[in-house]
């Protein structure tokens, strides 16, 4: 307290600068997690190397914004059960959990090598654990890559949705195109860049939920 | 608005720059390095009750002048925020994920009188 001198707005004794400084720094903190829909800041266990994060960023639209309070993601690929050609790949995504946001564009970024052969034609599935293990595979969308470099995919914003647990699994079945047929077997070199700064990630685009969306669905 | 000064009695905005760093929040907060928490303070006298800070216009400084002259006061006029900006933040989440997203309505950009 400063002796002597008055708050001007409420009459009370005002607070030396430190201590009002204090007082900003824990409002900033409670401002800026309210916000966020965060009940306290997140703990980073595993952050992205900052040159995967750099990567990523650098494709995004600079300056795109989702519209009316939307979210932009973007989720980077844990690889898992890569073939030796590494095109018939399975990646795991770990979303947020689904607030009440609508996702409404996806697209799976990923880096093709210089030195594949000519085209690949590339499936995307969504793998689903089902009973005992056994996964069920559902298709998500077939592409043919015939340049090297960054490679976004479109994917059927519905196909990724309802995923409690926030896991995504999506499995790369790649094979290079010989005239307008896929070659019988995988290939033998590396297609596709899985790791380092080039490794594969989602970018979603959400929306709030306009209220009252659910009832209107159900109805 | 006018900034505050020290020593301003009247309706103000405070300004205060925060460096995510001194939060110690630079590691999951991407951008900005910081931002603007300002707020609002001061007396509203009540010549200048319902004058919008920056916004008023030849009106309402009549309206006050009238206001200031009538005997016989109503109520309490209070230095609240009368324009609010949205901050654009890029973070990562809890599963390591980049979120960029826009939060409405974090920076005081006006104060007036209610």
């Amino acid at each position: 307290r400063r002796a002597g001198s008055e708050c001007p707005a409420c009459g009370g004794p005002t607070l030396a600068p430190q201590a009002e400084r204090a007082v900003v720094l824990e409002l900033a903190k409670q401002q800026i997690l309210e916000g966020l829909h965060l009940t306290s800041r997140p703990r980073i266990t595993h952050p992205p190397p900052p040159a995967a994060l750099t990567t990523a960023l650098r494709r995004l639209q600079p300056g795109s914004v989702a519209p009316g309070n939307g979210e932009e993601i973007v989720s980077f690929a844990t690889v898992t059960d890569s073939s030796p050609a590494a095109c018939s790949s399975m990646l795991t995504f770990h979303l947020p959990t689904p607030r009440s946001h609508h996702l409404y564009r996806a697209r799976l970024w990923l880096h093709v090598f210089p030195t594949s052969p000519g085209t690949l034609n590339l499936k995307i599935f969504r793998w689903s654990p089902r009973r005992r293990h056994r996964g069920s595979r559902t298709l998500l969308g077939e592409h043919q890559l015939s340049l090297p470099g960054w490679q976004a995919l479109t994917l059927p914003p519905s196909g990724l949705r309802g995923e409690r647990s926030g896991v995504l699994k999506l499995q790369l079945d790649c094979r290079p195109l010989k005239g307008n047929r896929t070659a019988a077997g995988p290939p033998r070199q590396r297609l596709l860049d899985m790791a380092g700064h080039q490794r594969p990630f989602l970018e979603l685009k959400m929306r709030a939920n306009e209220p009252g969306a659910g009832r209107a669905r159900r109805r | 608005t006018p900034t505050c000064e020290p020593e301003t009695p009247l309706c103000c905005r405070r300004d205060h720059y925060v460096d995510f760093q001194e939060l110690g929040w630079r590691d999951w907060i991407l951008q900005p390095e910081g931002y603007h928490l300002n707020y609002c303070s001061g007396q509203c006298p009540l010549h200048l009750a319902g004058s919008p800070g920056i916004a008023a216009s030849f009106h309402s400084a009549v309206f006050s002048l009238l206001k200031a002259n009538n005997p016989w006061p109503a109520g309490t006029s209070c230095c609240v925020p009368t324009a609010r900006r949205s901050l654009s933040l890029l973070y990562l989440d809890h599963k390591s994920n980049v979120v960029k997203t826009d939060v409405p309505d974090m920076v005081v950009e006006a104060c007036g009188c209610s």
